[in-house]
């Protein structure tokens, strides 16, 4: 039989209510509701018995498919792909302020190195105060060359500084650390474009919060319009996040989840990131 | 969906308030709150507040139910404020020591930075002290930020104990004969059981006169549990909302305010020491009504 207009309502409020309990936007939770009204509403239920129940699981079983991830080995790919070309193959990190960004950047570049590639980092970020001392520690503690100038330099300055020496020196990969900035400000993303119009990076990846509620969005898609992003790492997942924000933002951007950041640590970057977000989910 | 500006004024613009139309006039307001990320309970709980009081309240003396539910309203969001003021005040007791709490990357380091200028700014003689052992140039930062308006930092870049970085800190600037020490420390979680700890070691080892949360203006619904494992572990003085100059309006606050019964007294607006201004409850309602 099929279910009641009334049955499908009661299991999609509630839905809608644990989608939002879980950090998923409000956009996000009415455009999922919304398309999976007429699904439910055609759906074959038992005459008898918990026929909610059966409406409940469908919903559960689609939240898999609203996390969209990427293959790492795609990047790994490219990454040889650029090394037969006698290129160092680059990545720009950009996002929100405090979203982990730097922290972020070291974790990668540990993660490639143990995978065989060598990799220098770059320290775009010539604003916030101590951004540089922050990646050149962070940068001598795990061992990786980190290429600074000083506060005030053009990023795009200390980017090329960067790629040359990676190409000089033979290095596979240079991460491009940049600096926080709001998505209000237009100017800043228009900083951020010309940046990655210089470098021309083989990928960018923005590192959002996993702790964002409905401003996830609107950064996300900001970000992508003005400057392009290609993957997404959600960093402190481990602060007990629920993750709806990698709900919202693959549906907002259709860009990719790379890795979860999961922890301060070098180590603390989660390359499966479906099975944890759906367990921290908790549907 | 209609933005609560229209929602409003087709609820005002009604011949009258009735059951459906203050239904409607509900609808609207929960899901501008949602969007603005007001806890899910917290919604709830006002919504039920305006539907009670909308029809069972005496309207007094020419004035429409519909001017008393917009009313209603208003006084329901700035209840969830608490009464508490909010207000910075040293009571008279010198140095008066402000410790900085918060999860990581939320804005600590800036607002110390921020609230050490406001302070000098008002008259007050101020001292930082850099109590953050975990995060790297966490010392070079608040130096960056604060010499060059002559406000002195205090911090020992080798020493990797909290505690003991912050007691000696404290005795500098006693002996400086400052007014208010801000106490700067490391990012933490509620599912970091030893910087938990090392938390309430701080509050028992220094005995702040306020510990302050700083929340994350664009923080979602994880907001309340949070800011209660914060104030279970050491009692949450006040409230410092960062980032209001995003696209967050800061709605996890209202959380964060019930779990500690805490006043919000701050807010950051931007990356800049300037950035900071006192709390202003109608204009944080008026962009969470959107
Ligand atoms: N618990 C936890 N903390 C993290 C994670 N990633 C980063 N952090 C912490 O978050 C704080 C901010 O990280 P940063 O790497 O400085 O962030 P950022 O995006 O570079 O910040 P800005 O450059 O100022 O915009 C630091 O204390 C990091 O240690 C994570 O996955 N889990
Ligand atoms: N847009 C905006 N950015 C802010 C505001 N307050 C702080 N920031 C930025 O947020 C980022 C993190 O600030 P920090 O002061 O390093 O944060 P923190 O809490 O000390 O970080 P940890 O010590 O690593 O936990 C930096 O890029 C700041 O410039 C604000 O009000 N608005
Ligand atoms: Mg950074
Ligand atoms: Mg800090």
């Amino acid at each position: 039989a099929k279910p009641s207009p009334k049955e499908v309502e009661n299991v999609l409020s509630d839905f809608y209510l644990q989608l939002i309990a879980a950090d998923v936007a409000v956009e996000t939770a009415d455009a999922i509701v919304n398309s999976l009204r007429h699904s439910l509403l055609e759906m074959d239920v038992p005459r008898f018995g918990d026929r909610e129940a059966v409406l409940k699981e469908v919903l559960k079983k689609s939240i898999e498919s609203l996390i969209k991830v990427a293959d790492v080995n795609h990047v790994l790919k490219r990454v040889d792909e650029a090394r037969k070309q006698g290129r160092p193959a680059v990545i720009l990190f950009v996002g929100p302020n405090g979203s982990g960004k730097t922290t972020t950047v070291v974790k990668l570049a540990h993660y490639l190195r143990k995978r065989g590639y060598s990799v220098i980092l770059a320290s775009a970020d010539t604003f916030r105060a101590g951004a540089i001392e922050q990646l050149e520690t962070l940068g001598q503690r795990a061992g990786f060359m980190v290429v600074s100038q000083s506060y005030g330099a053009d990023p795009a300055a200390v980017a090329v500084d960067a790629l040359n020496k990676a190409s000089s020196m033979r290095v596979n990969v240079v991460l491009i650390d940049t600096a926080g900035r709001t998505e209000v400000d237009r100017g800043l993303l228009e900083e951020m474009r010309k940046l990655k119009r210089v470098v021309k990076p083989d990928f960018v990846i923005y590192t959002g919060d996993a702790l964002a509620g409905n401003a996830a969005v609107q950064q996300a898609k900001m970000f992508d319009e003005v400057v392009g992003i290609d993957y997404v790492i959600l960093s402190k997942v481990d602060a007990d996040a629920k993750g709806g924000s990698a709900i919202s933002i693959s549906h907002s951007t259709g860009k990719p989840l790379l890795f979860l950041g999961v922890g301060q640590e070098l180590d603390d970057l989660e390359d499966k990131p479906a099975e944890k977000l759906l367990e921290a989910l908790g549907f | 969906g209609r933005s609560l500006k229209e929602v409003f004024r087709k609820f005002l613009a009604s011949p009258s308030a009735d059951k459906a139309s203050v239904e409607e006039l509900i609808r609207g307001i929960q899901r501008s709150l949602l969007m603005a990320d007001v806890k899910v309970e917290l919604v709830q709980k006002i919504s039920e507040r305006i539907r009670a009081r909308a029809f069972e309240e005496k309207l007094p003396p020419g004035v429409s139910r519909k001017d008393s539910v917009a009313k209603i309203v208003y006084e329901e969001l700035i209840n969830l404020l608490g009464g508490k003021p909010a207000k910075f005040s040293t009571g008279g007791k010198k140095p008066y020591v402000i410790m900085l709490l918060g999860i990581q990357g939320t804005g600590k380091t800036t607002t110390a930075a921020k609230l050490a200028n406001y302070l000098k700014v008002e008259g007050y003689k101020v001292g930082v002290v850099c109590a953050d052992t975990y995060r790297p140039a966490a010392y070079q930062q608040l130096k960056h930020l604060l010499e060059p308006r002559q406000i002195p930092v205090y911090g020992e870049p080798e020493n990797n104990n909290p505690v003991e970085i912050a007691r000696k800190g404290l005795e500098h600037f006693k002996q400086m004969g400052v007014d208010v020490v801000i106490i700067d420390t490391a990012g933490r979680h509620r599912q970091q059981e030893s910087l938990m700890d090392e938390m309430k070691m701080l509050e028992k080892e220094l005995k702040p006169d306020e510990n302050i949360l700083i929340i994350d203006g664009t923080i979602g619904q994880q907001a309340g549990a949070h800011a209660a494992a914060f104030h279970k572990a050491t009692p949450i003085g006040s409230i410092i909302i960062t980032k209001l100059d995003t696209s967050g309006r800061g709605g996890g606050a209202l959380a964060a305010v019930a779990e500690t019964g805490a006043p919000v007294k701050f807010v950051g607006v931007g990356e800049s020491v300037e950035d900071f201004q006192p709390f202003n409850p109608s204009s944080y309602i008026a962009s969470l009504l959107g």
